[in-house]
Parts: C-alpha cells; sequence; structure tokens
C-alpha cells in the first residue's frame, strides 16, 4: 500500500461512483 | 433485453467520459481540421514560435516547476509529465464511474491502473495528432512533430512511436463515445501482474467488450472486422507503453538532475 499511497488516495477521493 | 443493457452501459460510459476528460476527439479534430469558430492554435514549430507560443497561451501546466530558464527540451519534457499526471486523475474519476469498479479489491484497483493509465493516455493522445503535430494545451497550441523530432538526444525520438501508433490508430476512425468503451475495456484487464482476485475483473471485462462489440456495430455498420482490428491495438499500446518505460529510464540515466514527478514514479516503478 505504502509503494501506492498518491494511487490509493486518487481511488479514496470524495467524488463518488455512480451506480446503474 | 440483454441489447438494451449494453446500450445503457454504453452511455453512462459515455456520459462518465466527458464529465472526466475535457479535450474530446470531436473538439480536437474540429480544432485539427479548422472547423470550428474558436481561435486557431498557435503553431510551434521552432525555437522563436516555442517563446512566441509560451507568450500566447495560457495554461497552468505551461510552467509548472517555475522552469523558464531551464533549456527546452527538459521544459518540454517537464511539461509532458504534468499533463501525464493530470490525466491520471482524470482516468482514476472516469474508473470509479465503470459499474463494479469500486466494488473491487482496493489493491486491484491500484494495480489496474497501475498497468491501465498509460495505455489510456497513448490512445487518447492520438486524439489529439495528426502525422504533422499534435495539440496541447487545451487545443490552445499545436506542436509539430518535426520540432519535438529536432529536441536535443535523448528527447528528440521520446514522441516518434507515440505519432506511429497514432497515425495506425486514427484510421480505425473511431469517435469519443467508442473511446469511452474500449478504455474502460483497457482499465479491466484480468491479466495485469500482482492481481489478487481475477474472476471479478474479467467478468466486469466481459460485459464491457459485448458493449463495445454492439457499439461498433451500430456506430461502424460498414467497418467489417472492427472489433477485431480494435482489440490487436491493446497490443500495439502494450509495446508503446514499453517502450516510453524504456526511454525514461534511459534519460534517468543520462540527465542526472531529472525529477520524475511522485506519481509517476509510483506507477513506473516495477511496472515491466
Amino acid at each position: 500500500k505504502e509503494k501506492h499511497k498518491i494511487l490509493h488516495r486518487l481511488l479514496q477521493d470524495s467524488s463518488s461512483p455512480v451506480d446503474l | 433485453p440483454e441489447c438494451a443493457d449494453q446500450r445503457v452501459l454504453a452511455k453512462h460510459l459515455y456520459d462518465s467520459y466527458l464529465k472526466s476528460f475535457p479535450t474530446t476527439k470531436a473538439k480536437a479534430r474540429a480544432i485539427l481540421t479548422g472547423r470550428t469558430t474558436d481561435k486557431s492554435p498557435v503553431v510551434i514549430y521552432d525555437m522563436n514560435s516555442l517563446i512566441r507560443g509560451e507568450d500566447q497561451i495560457k495554461c497552468n501546466y505551461l510552467t509548472p516547476y517555475g522552469e523558464q530558464n531551464e533549456e527546452v527540451a527538459i521544459r518540454i519534457f517537464h511539461r509532458c509529465q504534468s499533463r501525464s499526471v493530470e490525466s491520471v486523475r482524470e482516468i482514476t474519476e472516469f474508473a470509479k464511474n465503470i459499474p463494479g469498479f469500486v466494488n473491487l479489491d482496493l489493491n486491484d484497483q491500484v494495480t489496474l491502473l497501475k498497468y491501465g493509465v498509460h495505455e489510456i493516455i497513448f490512445t487518447m493522445l492520438a486524439s489529439l495528432m495528426n502525422k504533422d503535430g499534435v495539440l496541447i494545451a487545451d487545443g490552445q497550441g499545436f506542436m509539430t512533430r518535426e520540432f519535438l523530432k529536432s529536441l536535443r538526444k535523448p528527447f528528440g525520438e521520446f514522441m516518434e512511436s507515440k505519432f506511429e501508433f497514432a497515425v495506425r490508430f486514427n484510421a480505425l476512425e473511431l469517435d469519443d463515445s467508442d473511446l469511452a468503451i474500449f478504455i474502460a475495456v483497457i482499465i479491466l484487464c484480468g491479466d495485469r501482474p500482482g492481481l489478487v482476485n481475477v474472476k471479478p475483473i474479467e467478468d466486469i471485462q466481459d460485459t464491457l467488450l459485448q458493449a463495445l462489440e454492439l457499439q461498433l456495430k451500430m456506430n461502424h455498420p460498414d467497418s467489417s472486422q472492427l472489433f477485431a482490428k480494435l482489440l490487436q491495438k491493446m497490443t500495439d499500446l502494450r509495446q508503446v507503453v514499453t517502450e516510453h518505460v524504456q526511454y525514461l529510464q534511459l534519460i534517468r540515466k543520462t540527465e542526472v538532475d531529472m525529477d520524475l514527478h511522485p506519481l509517476l514514479q509510483e506507477i513506473y516503478k516495477d511496472l515491466y
């Protein structure tokens, strides 16, 4: 997880997914 | 009913694509072919036009490192990096809107992005390119292929493989609604190294592939075997990314002071 902390952060950022 | 579901999915991905990516292929093609009422792009074809262009183009990623004093080749290379980082953010937002993506194991989401983002960056870069150059700064500028080629070694060769791919890829004449599904298919590849739980990824990709096949049949009824031809491009893309990583390794060896953005460092580390 430490190796990819920026990618982790981007993925967990606020903008919410849209479900069909 | 199955086709109806696939059309809903296609429409959903296209809407997400339009929200996530500010410069569409439609906009880029309108600028490149002069079919727009917007201002024509500033053409950068040599050092003088580059200096003039830097004054004319308003863009927050043009001088991100206070780099006006840097050598031109390195300045351009830094701008490519800044744009790539922005693209990774955009692609991540798009990925989160692919149905099922956020329910995958979080480490698998990271792996899919790590391996997918550059294939997508080069796919979408093709939308901004023709055989003679590439649109920059959201279509405000056009940098010629010859100018990029004239940059000193090893920077001069950096973009050539992207242009070669773009010319071949653009011959398929996909539009933004096709690209939206294709990009989703690239992200949901079950063969990326280090994935923990492959099955749900392949299940989502199967659904996306069905939607892509139907989309291409409906949007390009006269283009035979387009689906198969497009899938072949995924192999070409991996080759473009492999070459890109090799160039970067060369640049990091020869240019000792070259710094790489931390997000890109993360992505490139142990990639191929």
